[in-house]
């Protein structure tokens, strides 16, 4: 009941022989709570059991839904798209061109981002083009000029340097850089 | 067979809800037509069907590719057991025994599976009725079940809604790891999922809060039970690694929980994991600011937050069964011979084994021990707060004499979970935190143990240095107290014999 | 000591343990916004 008792945990070359010492003295906490999502000096701002995937890192790949709630009034808005009763579709590229042009530029990346291999991502990439973005095929994000500055071509023609909007998928929000644009990686 | 027509009912059920949207007519027909045509209207028949229905889910998930969704007919049947409990009326039977006897169906399916299939049991189809059927019930009780249009059913469900989550928590109790170890992995997810812990937690008056602590108990005595020392099986290994992220994630979310229920869970948790006693212990409640326990010209007696005694949510008398007479009598009136009845009524009938740092049985209820030692806390603050703090502050009170006699007629087994049990309530600044601190202190340095002086001392180092050596999160009270020992006034204790004896121990305590 | 069924028991509980995607919300019945359509290999592929 002493101290002695202490030894074989503080003791390196003894660790792992009489205790686990994970479970023991433990472990650095900051990349548990970081996988939790947790920021280590806001403790507390943020409920993460909401949104929680699984106890193990291991089986939490992916988002689930948290709990959300829909009021009634926005659900069956009739003729959305002129689409009578029924949910807007996009199954053609000729036919649903006009509704696409309706949307605002976030509608179209999200659209784009959200629906991979289908109509509306060919319909929202041909939207976007026709409003002067364009998609990097290695940076996966859509870009446009800054109206306010004039790119500098380089010599030989290959790219040019300048200042873009980009619109980031994950923060959400365009946000302007100064960049080097190789015009073989864009279309 | 009646087997056949209710799978034969399930299967349509199954097939009209991949047509239409659930809030389609034809789907509160369809249950209409159940209900008129008989296929529920009997016990029998309900567990008829509750079977049939949960033999096809299982078995549509075994024989799906494991590529296409493999949980169509499962998700279709939480869905019917929310319409179930929506859409009828019940005259004959209330809506908590009618769900309580559908949940008692499939725990026997669970347990005549699993004890069939041994380690050929999937628990993967039983996790997902659960979990889908969490989030249809979350689906239709938003905002008070707002989407009832009639209101005598809307005010019903929102009367059951308490029903609907103890009956889940039995369930999980039920099927907790040590009766059903196939079904364990499930289980862990289960009681963390975030239509249910979140909500537990928040229930009004803390009316989901019982149901939690003994669902975390379940999960502590299983890892306490096949928690060896230095050979932890892989899987179990993998469970604490699970408890560790659901603990934390609560501390975040809720730590009132971990603060009010600090001794429940701690009856419960294997000594040897040391990080995770801290962590619940660690708890602070939310918005309150905390001095930095470390700065050197901290005196704890100047923290405003120690005036205020921590809420309890259970309260330990309850588990001090024979010794709660002589142990409130001596704090009225002390007597040798009630401190007799009590430092002699602390034992086991027999050894225990149990998995502790330095020790590997114990022949006193440290249970008992642990409730005396926080009764007495509890008595002492409410005694601060009718009275005076000169009432508790003071080595003659019966609180401080009823814990010091414990050590003093105590062998060294007995004092070291005594002075356990007094550091388990060395937690964030309260009352609680500040009297234990000033009983350890005197503890210290008293003169009057005579021989038993050395060791009272060492097992109070011991004690508190196990606290404050573990990775972080170490307990505020923990820090403070071990400071107040390091700065008292006199000889260093790093001069102490029984430090010099353990030039390991003796090192930290200087680098300290 | 663990008995070596439940070991083997608790061992298959953890190779079958359920992951983030058994615990989403269900879906049964969904509008398709769109239909599938061969897009350019250097879109995102995953939703």
């Amino acid at each position: 009941y002493g101290l002695k008792a202490l030894l074989p945990l503080i003791r390196r070359e003894d660790q792992s022989t009489e205790y686990d010492p994970s479970m023991t003295l433990g472990i650095d906490l900051t990349p548990v709570l970081h996988s939790l999502g947790i920021p280590s000096n806001q403790q507390g701002r943020h409920r993460v059991l909401e949104t929680f995937q699984s106890p193990w890192v291991e089986t939490s790949r992916s988002e689930v839904e948290p709990r959300f709630f829909v009021p009634e009034s926005f659900k069956k808005i009739p003729n959305v798209l002129q689409a009578g009763n029924r949910s807007p579709v996009f199954n053609s590229v000729q036919q649903d061109l006009a509704k696409i042009s309706l949307f605002q530029d976030e509608t179209l990346f999200y659209l784009f981002y959200k629906h991979p291999g289908s109509v509306v991502q060919e319909l929202t990439y041909l939207e976007l083009r026709k409003r002067n973005w364009r998609y990097h095929k290695t940076l996966k994000v859509w870009l446009t000029k800054d109206p306010m500055m004039e790119p500098v071509v380089a010599p030989g023609g290959a790219s040019e340097r300048g200042s873009y909007v980009f619109f980031d998928p994950q923060r959400w929000e365009k946000c302007q850089r100064d960049f080097v644009l190789f015009y073989n990686a864009i279309m | 067979t009646d087997q056949e027509k209710m799978s034969l009912v399930f299967t349509e059920w199954v097939k009209l809800l991949q047509r239409v949207p659930d809030d389609d007519i034809s789907v509160v027909v369809f249950i209409r037509q159940m209900i008129e045509k008989g296929v529920l209207s009997s016990t029998e028949g309900m567990v008829k069907f509750t079977n049939a229905a949960l033999e096809l889910s299982v078995s549509s998930f075994k024989e799906s590719d494991p590529t296409s969704d493999v949980f169509i007919a499962t998700d279709a049947f939480s869905k019917l057991i929310v319409k179930l409990l929506i859409l009828q009326e019940f005259t004959d039977m209330t809506r908590a025994d009618y769900f309580k006897l559908m949940i008692s169906v499939i725990t026997m399916v669970i347990s005549e599976d699993h004890g069939r299939m041994r380690e050929g049991f999937n628990e993967r189809p039983y996790f997902r009725l659960i979990s889908s059927l969490l989030c249809e019930w979350e689906c239709v009780s938003g905002h008070n079940f707002i989407k009832m249009g009639d209101q005598q059913c809307r005010s019903e469900l929102v009367e059951f809604n308490f029903d609907f989550y103890n009956i889940i928590a039995s369930f999980l109790h039920s099927t907790q790891p040590i009766a059903f170890p196939g079904f364990s992995f499930a289980w862990i997810t289960l009681i963390s999922h975030r239509m249910f812990l979140p909500k537990m937690l928040r229930l009004p008056e803390k009316a989901g809060w019982a149901k939690l602590v003994l669902l975390f108990t379940d999960l502590l005595k299983f890892m306490a039970q096949y928690t060896k020392k230095n050979d932890v099986p892989d899987a179990v290994s993998v469970v604490y690694k699970g408890a560790l992220r659901i603990f934390l994630a609560v501390a975040n979310d809720a730590p009132g929980f971990l603060v009010e229920n600090h001794y429940e869970l701690l009856n419960n948790l294997p000594h040897v994991y040391m990080q995770l006693r801290n962590i619940i212990l660690s708890a602070i409640p939310k918005n309150l600011v905390v001095p930095n326990p470390y700065d050197p010209n901290l005196v704890i007696d100047d923290v405003i937050g120690c005036h205020d005694a921590p809420t309890v949510f259970y309260d330990p008398v309850q588990d001090l069964h024979a010794l709660k007479k002589p142990v409130d009598n001596y704090l009225r009136i002390p007597s040798t011979s009630l401190q007799r009845a009590i430092t002699t009524g602390i034992f086991k009938p027999e050894y225990q084994k149990d998995n502790g740092i330095g020790y590997d049985t114990v022949s006193v209820d440290t249970k008992l021990i642990n409730a005396i030692v926080f009764h007495v806390g509890i008595e002492a603050a409410l005694e601060k707060h009718k009275t005076t703090a000169t009432a508790i502050f003071n080595t003659k009170s019966s609180y401080y004499t009823l814990l010091a006699s414990l050590l003093n007629d105590g062998n060294s087994e007995v004092r070291f979970h005594v002075v356990q049990a007094i550091a388990n309530q060395l937690r964030y600044p309260n009352a609680h935190t500040h009297w234990f601190n000033y009983v350890l202190k005197n503890f210290f340095f008293a003169e009057d143990w005579g021989s038993n002086k050395a060791e009272i001392q060492e097992i109070i180092v011991r004690t508190l240095l196990e606290r404050i050596v573990t990775n972080k999160p170490h307990c505020w009270g923990a820090v403070v107290t071990f400071a107040d020992l390091l700065k008292a006034p006199g000889a260093s204790i790093t001069t102490f014999q029984f430090i010099k004896d353990v030039p390991e121990v003796e090192l930290i305590i200087k680098h300290l | 000591t663990m008995p070596s069924e439940m070991a083997s028991q608790l061992e298959s509980s953890l190779l079958n343990c359920p992951d983030s995607l058994d615990a989403d919300t269900p879906s049964l019945h969904q509008d398709v916004l769109s239909m599938p359509h061969p897009t350019s290999i250097f879109f995102p592929n995953e939703t």
